[in-house]
């Protein structure tokens, strides 16, 4: 799932 | 990285700076709402919790600081020091009708039901309402001032420029974010009305004003 795409957007 | 995104991130700052000066220099803060400041504040509060757990980029790191350093001063400049030029007669709109919604909408809508999940989740769909006690508070006044509509040029384009920024990285880089995508679409169809008076308007040296 997404969540483990690192947040890299600010 | 690409274009979209950072001339976005760039517009954000330049859309929190321009705000931030003009409450500064005219040391007042008319016609501007305090309600969406905090907001805002909110958004990246709950955003950017990751700050210190998980290094991005150098760039991420100190914009994440610039973006909640600048917000809170924008807050403190309007309740605190210029709180005599607040307008809070026209800043009515009742903020818990976006935060509770969201925050239940968070809760059952998101990629992980994890703390840290939630609350960026929470930050995102409120990123996408946060505007409204702002354009409400226009509509109420039945104008803004120059500088103000610029900030809310500046502020729309940015989430504008990301919608291009995940269309070029779900061809490029396969990503897609349902989440960030949908809420930053309603976030930027928000802003159709105030984009149309801008372009047709102040772009020609008038003065913003809503059709009384």
């Amino acid at each position: 799932n997404d969540s483990d795409v690192n947040k890299d957007e600010l | 990285m690409n274009i979209f995104r950072l001339v976005g991130d760039l517009s954000h700052l330049l859309a929190i700076f321009v705000l931030l000066l003009k409450i500064w220099k005219s040391r007042s803060c008319a016609g501007v709402s305090g309600k969406s400041q905090i907001l805002f504040a909110l958004v990246f509060i709950t955003r950017y919790l990751d700050l210190f757990t998980n290094f991005i980029s150098v760039y991420n790191s100190l914009m994440k600081v610039i973006f909640i350093a600048s917000t809170v001063a924008t807050v403190y400049l309007m309740y605190i020091k210029f709180k005599a030029t607040y307008d809070s007669n026209h800043d009515t709109f009742r903020i818990e009708f976006l935060v509770v919604p969201v925050g239940g909408l968070a809760f059952l809508v998101n990629h992980d039901f994890t703390p840290l999940e939630i609350l960026w989740t929470f930050s995102i769909y409120l990123e996408s309402v946060a505007i409204l006690p702002q354009l409400f508070m226009i509509s109420k006044t039945g104008e803004a001032e120059t500088i103000t509509s610029h900030y809310l040029f500046a502020l729309g384009s940015y989430r504008a420029l990301y919608l291009l920024n995940w269309i070029y990285r779900y061809y490029f880089e396969g990503y897609f974010d349902l989440i960030a995508v949908v809420a930053g679409c309603v976030q930027t169809i928000l802003y159709c009305d105030f984009f149309y008076l801008y372009i047709t308007k102040v772009m020609w040296g008038k003065k913003l004003s809503l059709p009384a």
